[in-house]
């Protein structure tokens, strides 16, 4: 997190605001509410509070505006540039102002006036931009479905106002660091020749030309598919990958969500209903088999014919020996699988059923 | 095929365009300057472009290359990125 320069704070932690204007594009109670929450996310893990007012000089004012509005600021019309705020201080200090070039939803389109509005209120109170692409005080727009502050956010605005008064103090998610040796992930899968690794919101991927890895919103891609994915793997002859959370699936074809899903396990793979989620899969591109694993069990679907192989499920042991009895991730690649379990990493080859090499998980990260 | 989605593309002359109004509004770069000073700006630029850069985790090139491309085409905030 960076404190804007000078370090600029309200003395009164009382704060009002009022909004001077509404934008066509929401109803007043939409506009209201998207403000009221933004600044609720500031006051839950500080002593501020806030205040609306609906005449005279509040100290955060907010209105929606467009092209030059005479602030020595001016907007540029649709896209680019969303919104400004001024740091804490007397007259346009704390102020908050919204391009109406833009189109304000309170939805998943463009642009979510709650998630810039609570990026916005950030400057209002002190905060410059972070370099965190997790927090919500990153320049560039990214909407994945829920707004909160990430532990970033928390950690620089209590180090202008201190902690809330709440007997427990709220915390935030924590973006992953790629060369963390303690990166674990939720699911690994390959993509058209690539290798995708997910972690609660986000993707990391490596790219041949680029050394530096790209982690992201996976909202970026799928901005349907929940965070938090369990499980995923590619049917590379159908270009196509699926993900898994809890006992639902999602399908997708590149970047597009496939029509009809999510999907429920059961009636899909045939898995029992005793089966609650999926911890990893793979498919074996050359049989056409998907290895579901499950807690410390494996089972073997057949992709051509559909349906679950007789004999299954087995001890993850008696088809996979040494790879221990659970498994987070796993993709394949060159004929061998990468088995993901805590920090560690097994590359297996399943023809001979043999571990090759022991690697640390995020080997695949050049760190 | 489409290719999953990979960013490439030659610097497009109003890609040029972009990276100095994208400095100019969140990276200080002045935008005056007379014909000596625009090419001392043109090293300017190439700092700029570097600080950039380093503020989103891209590779440090003082290049407009397709990845710090595709980050500066990204809607934003209208609050620079650095003290004034």
């Amino acid at each position: 997190f960076v404190l804007t320069p000078g370090n600029p704070r309200w003395e009164n932690t009382n704060l009002t605001y009022r909004i001077e204007n509404y934008t066509p594009d929401l109803s007043r109670a939409d506009v209201d509410q998207a403000i009221e929450k933004a600044f609720q996310l500031w006051s839950n893990v500080t002593p501020l509070t806030f205040t609306k007012v609906s005449e005279g000089q509040a100290d955060i004012m907010i209105s929606f505006v467009r092209g030059d509005h005479r602030d020595n600021s001016p907007f540029d019309g649709p896209g680019g540039n969303l919104a400004h705020a001024f740091q804490p201080g007397a007259g346009i200090g704390g102020d908050a102002h919204f391009d109406d070039d833009e189109w304000w939803t309170s939805n998943f389109q463009d642009y979510n006036l709650y998630r810039v509005a609570a990026h916005e209120f950030g400057h209002s109170l002190g905060l410059a931009h972070s370099t965190d692409i997790g927090a919500l005080m990153y320049p560039s727009y990214t909407f994945s479905g829920d707004v909160q502050l990430s532990q970033d956010d928390i950690d620089g605005i209590q180090a202008i106002y201190g902690p809330s008064q709440n007997p427990t103090q709220p915390v935030g998610p924590q973006t992953p660091e790629v060369c963390d040796s303690k990166l674990t992930f939720d699911a690994i899968t390959t993509i058209r020749g690539e290798v995708m690794f997910f972690k609660d919101r986000f993707y990391m991927r490596t790219n041949p030309l680029y050394p530096e890895v790209e982690l992201n919103f996976i909202s970026v891609f799928w901005p349907q598919l929940p965070n938090g994915l369990q499980a995923a793997y590619e049917v590379a002859d159908r270009d196509e990958v699926r993900f898994f959370k809890g006992n639902k699936y999602w399908a997708v074809k590149g970047q597009d969500v496939l029509r009809g899903y999510p999907r429920d396990i059961y009636r899909s793979f045939g898995f029992p209903r005793t089966v609650k989620s999926i911890d990893a899969a793979v498919s074996e591109e050359d049989t056409g088999k998907t290895y579901f694993f499950v807690a410390n069990k494996c089972w073997r679907y057949d992709e051509y014919k559909q349906s679950m192989d007789a004999g299954y499920p087995k001890m993850i042991a008696e088809d996979f020996p040494g790879i221990g009895n659970k498994v987070d991730a796993v993709f394949q690649k060159g004929g061998f699988f990468y088995f993901f379990h805590g920090r560690r990493q097994y590359k297996f080859d399943p023809k001979t059923k043999r571990i090759l090499t022991l690697l640390k998980a995020n080997s695949w990260f050049n760190c | 095929s489409h290719g999953f989605p990979a960013a490439t593309s030659e610097t497009q002359e109003q890609d040029v365009e972009m990276v100095k109004k994208y400095l100019e509004n969140y990276y200080n770069l002045n935008s005056n300057g007379k014909k000596v000073e625009r090419q001392r700006n043109g090293g300017l630029v190439t700092e700029k472009l570097k600080q950039m850069q380093k503020f989103f985790g891209l590779r440090v090139t003082g290049k407009p290359d397709a990845e710090t491309l595709n980050v500066m085409k990204q809607p934003r905030c209208g609050v620079p990125d650095v003290a004034p």
